[in-house]
């Protein structure tokens, strides 16, 4: 998706599903 | 107009995938390898093995659960793909590198086929 108008966010997206609850 | 792209987006979703396997969460299909038994998310192994998309793609085995393998995949082999499918990461040891290729060639993962027959050429 490389728009002329792209920002590159490096961070986390998205949660993080822990390996247990 | 633009957009913000998240470049660890793939990455941060298939590390949740996997985290969801190591806890058997929304895993809908078992694939028994030599009595050895994988807990899976078919849209994984779709997306990842063209012998489980012809599989999985055919209407006769829309509900199926549970699938064994040919007798003659090695259990280890296809551990390593598995989790390879799940990391990105391809485990290659000296030892086993022949059993997975062997078990790519059966799973239909050519570029997987293709690393391992460069690694050994190269070995």
């Amino acid at each position: 998706y490389e728009g002329v108008n792209t920002i590159k966010e490096m961070g986390r997206s998205i949660h993080e599903i822990p390996r247990q609850d | 107009d633009g957009c913000i792209q998240f470049t660890r987006h793939a990455g941060d979703v298939l590390l949740n995938f996997n985290r969801l396997r190591s806890r058997d969460i929304l895993t809908d299909v078992t694939i028994q390898v030599d009595g050895q038994h994988f807990h899976a998310h078919k849209a994984i192994l779709v997306a990842c093995s063209g012998f489980f998309y012809s599989v999985f793609m055919d209407p006769k085995n829309t509900n199926l659960s549970a699938i064994s393998l040919d007798p003659k995949v090695d259990p280890k082999g296809f551990s390593i793909l598995l989790d390879f499918m799940y990391t990105s990461c391809l485990d290659l040891k000296d030892s086993l590198v022949l059993a997975t290729m062997n078990t790519a060639i059966y799973l239909q993962m050519e570029h997987v086929v293709d690393t391992c027959h460069r690694f050994i050429n190269s070995s």
